[in-house]
């Protein structure tokens, strides 16, 4: 679903936070 | 038809095209790896620190690409 992948995209943004 | 995430893989896309996060995972959707949400996730996380691709802002959102 697209929340679903929305929530995907959350968590990869949050790991990604400190390198971005 | 099974689809591998693999650095070779998102090297290939971002060369082509910028992508968002939410771009990258479509292409990698849990039913075509057999990775979990979470495994995959983690796996695109790793991969894009290894890459370490250039981030540019289009329509408000950013966007990995890779210059060859």
């Amino acid at each position: 679903s697209s929340s679903e992948a929305d929530e995907m995209a959350a968590a990869l943004e949050a790991e990604l936070n400190d390198f971005m | 038809r099974e689809v591998q995430l693999t650095e070779d893989a998102v090297r290939r896309y971002l060369a082509r095209k910028p992508m968002t996060t939410k771009d990258l995972l479509k292409k990698f959707p849990a039913r075509r790896t057999a990775l979990s949400s979470e495994q995959t996730v983690n796996a695109l996380a790793q991969i894009l620190k290894r890459l370490n691709p250039e981030r540019k802002v289009i329509g408000d959102k950013m966007h990995f690409f890779l210059k060859e």
